[in-house]
This record gives C-alpha cells, sequence and structure tokens, in this order.
C-alpha cells in the first residue's frame, strides 16, 4: 500500500460519501445518472468476486463490500424508494449503456492477462469503469446546471483514478515486476474522459460560478 | 502467474 493509492480509495470513499449524502440529505437524485450508478454496481460485482476466495486484507475486504454495498443501495434507492425515484430524471437519462457493457465485455474477451472467467470479468469491470461515467457526464450537459453535491461526487470520482496513475507509477518505478497496463491504460483513457469535466469544474471555482457545462 | 498476486487493487 502506498499513500497514492490510499489517497486514491478514499477519494473514491468520499465520492460515494458525498453521493449518499447528497441523496439522503435533499432525498432527491436529480442530476443522478442511474445508468451510471448500475454500471458501476457492475464493475465492482464482476471485479469483486474474489471477496470470498481471495483474502488479501481486512482493509481490502472491508472497502470492497462497502463499495458493492454503497453501489447496490444506490441503484435500490434510485429505482425503488418512493420519495427519491420521483425526482429521478428519467427523460435525461437516456445513454444507451447496454452498448457500454457489451462493448467492454467483448474487448475483455480479446484483451486479458489470461482466459480465464476471473480474468476476463476483472479485465471487463476495468473497462467497464473507464467509461462507467458517460452517462452521467451526458446527464450534466444535459440538465445545464449542476448543484454542488452532484458536482463534488463526480469530481472526487475522477480524482481518485489520477490517485492510482500515480500509484502504479510508484509501483513500477519501486516494484521489479510490477506490470500491469489493462488497468493502467484504461485508468488513463479514464482519467482522461474527465478531463473536461475538470476543466469546467476548475474554471467554476476560479470564478466562483455555478458549474456549467456547455451542451 | 504474477497477475493473481497483484489483485490487491481495489
Amino acid at each position: 500500500m502506498n499513500i497514492f493509492r490510499l489517497a486514491g480509495d478514499m477519494t473514491h470513499l468520499l465520492s460515494i460519501i458525498v453521493l449518499l449524502l447528497k441523496i439522503y440529505a435533499t432525498k432527491s437524485c436529480s442530476g443522478i445518472s442511474l445508468k451510471t450508478q448500475e454500471l458501476y454496481a457492475l464493475v465492482f460485482l464482476a471485479r469483486y468476486l474474489d471477496l470470498f476466495t481471495d483474502f488479501i486484507s481486512v482493509y481490502n475486504t472491508i472497502m470492497k463490500v462497502v463499495f458493492i454495498a454503497s453501489s447496490l443501495a444506490i441503484v435500490w434507492c434510485m429505482r425503488l424508494h418512493p420519495l427519491v425515484k420521483r425526482s429521478y430524471d428519467k427523460e435525461l437519462d437516456t445513454f444507451r449503456h447496454y452498448f457500454l457493457i457489451g462493448g467492454t465485455f467483448v474487448l475483455a474477451l480479446v484483451l486479458n492477462e489470461k482466459f480465464t472467467l476471473q480474468e476476463i470479468l476483472w479485465a471487463f469491470s476495468i473497462y467497464l469503469e473507464a467509461v462507467a461515467i458517460l452517462p452521467q457526464l451526458v446527464l450534466l450537459q444535459r440538465s445545464g446546471n449542476v448543484d454542488n453535491l452532484t458536482g463534488q461526487y463526480v469530481f472526487f470520482l475522477g480524482a481518485y483514478r489520477a490517485f492510482y496513475i500515480l500509484n502504479w507509477i510508484y509501483r513500477y518505478l519501486t516494484e521489479p515486476r510490477f506490470t500491469r497496463w489493462i488497468a493502467c491504460v484504461s485508468g488513463i483513457v479514464q482519467t482522461g474522459i474527465y478531463a473536461d469535466f475538470f476543466y469546467y469544474y476548475f474554471i467554476s471555482w476560479k470564478n466562483n460560478s455555478k458549474l456549467k457545462l456547455p451542451a | 502467474n504474477d497477475s493473481a498476486d497483484f489483485k490487491d487493487e481495489l
């Protein structure tokens, strides 16, 4: 464990806490893409299959349980909670995310570390996570004004993978055999997708103005 | 295989 990875995991956890806070405090999920939340639940379920087979550390196990439980709870909340589901922007959240699932799964069948079910699902979860934010970014562009908590949620979600890139550089420099090309390349693509959001987020922070993504 | 022991990341 190095400081970059810990910072990454804490930032990721923070993004989930901010999202839970927004939904719980405002009893609303307006501005949040259910499709992105479903994709993230799929990412965690596909990646953490080894939860019960390989014990790595208490920290690792706890974080996996937290990520799976929170992502499923958010999907449940947005689909079934009587009060929250009414505020879901169904007509704006129209990204065809099934293409993302199909495309990344095919890619995982072709590009993986080993042609075993667990490795294919792991690669699938890595590729899917890289594009999972797209429905959310499209929704933000469509809904125009972005409330603070939603903006912070997306910001922390993008920042965590940037910390992981620093972690991979650090591990590459300090560990003789460290090579994780699938995660590294996918992580760079993932962080790149946030680039324009980060730009507008920084502008809105500098001008102390409302975050507005161009349509 | 070496990839297994690197699955220590979340």
